[in-house]
């Protein structure tokens, strides 16, 4: 393709980008560097901030479609601390789901694959994705949470009982590195495109025209880093070895909600994650 | 596939609420 094909490519992409995804990195960039004009994130560092931020977690959620809410988990106000947390995570996690399942949609050509290719491109490239996003929500000490609304910090997570304190060090150690990576929001856009439009996914039935597509966008991509990171020529090639990590560290991540699943009678897991995560890896 | 990812397949069939 022509550079202005390209061009218009990585356009498309990032507005799509910004119309699905409400937390984007500059926003969250903003908000984590105390330059919200007043508008702070409520910070829960232990189960008295954490009931206290309840409100906040609740306040602000997209609009959740009719056959969609009869999914969500029941409230359980007597639950367990780490079963509460957990299950908040998962709440939003299904939210974060159909924000990256209405990108995907827009990915040109995208919706004219086979059906059951895109049920596998979104199954495996999901969580992956969602990985990536939560990077530049993170920072050494802690992630934010809920729209940017609320900061969770580090050490609180790490205080939770086992295996609850182990899920989130490692993403947190991944973004350590990944936000070295200095990308922009149009960046993002592109490389999650490029995540999902993985043809080595197994299962699939007609790998040719998933391969061209993402051809295309890491054309796209390149072309982007080159034109907007000039003084690194290598973040490309130091882009592509994320995915490399990305993979192991929803593996790992997908093994210990399996373990949780047999070890926490109580756990109930959200339908739609325990859909995609079921016989994931 | 798409009867044992009911909820996936209909997230991918549903129009975008963006989009209408």
């Amino acid at each position: 393709p022509e550079s202005a094909d390209l061009r218009a490519l990585s356009r498309q992409l990032c507005l799509s980008y910004h119309r699905h995804f409400p937390l984007t990195k500059s926003k969250a960039k903003a908000i984590l560097s105390g330059k919200t004009h007043g508008n702070s994130p409520f910070v829960i560092h232990d189960m008295k901030s954490l009931t206290a931020g309840q409100y906040f977690i609740n306040c602000r959620q997209l609009p959740v479609l009719e056959h969609q809410r009869s999914i969500l988990p029941p409230e359980e106000p007597a639950e367990e601390l780490e079963l509460s947390v957990f299950r908040r995570i998962q709440f939003r996690s299904a939210e974060a789901v159909q924000e990256v399942t209405e990108f995907t949609k827009s990915i040109p050509g995208f919706t004219e694959l086979d059906m059951n290719d895109q049920v596998i491109l979104l199954k495996y490239g999901v969580i992956e994705v969602m990985t990536t996003m939560l990077a530049p929500l993170m920072n050494k000490d802690g992630t934010l949470f809920a729209y940017g609304q609320i900061f969770m910090t580090r050490e609180f997570l790490k205080s939770l009982r086992k295996p609850f304190c182990e899920m989130m060090e490692l993403k947190f150690e991944f973004a350590a590195k990944f936000n070295l990576l200095e990308l922009d929001d149009s960046d993002m856009a592109l490389f999650f495109a490029v995540i999902i439009l993985s043809g080595d996914r197994p299962g699939l039935v007609n790998v040719k025209p998933i391969e061209d597509l993402q051809e295309t966008v890491l054309q796209a991509l390149e072309l982007q880093l080159k034109t907007i990171h000039p003084d690194c020529p290598q973040l490309f090639a130091k882009l592509l070895q994320k995915m490399t990590d990305l993979r192991q560290l929803v593996a790992n991540h997908v093994r210990l909600i399996h373990l949780l699943k047999k070890q926490e009678l109580q756990m109930c897991l959200h339908p739609l994650l325990q859909e995609i995560m079921r016989d994931l890896y | 596939l798409t009867e044992r990812h009911k909820i996936l397949h209909r997230l991918l069939q549903d129009s975008s609420p963006a989009e209408g």
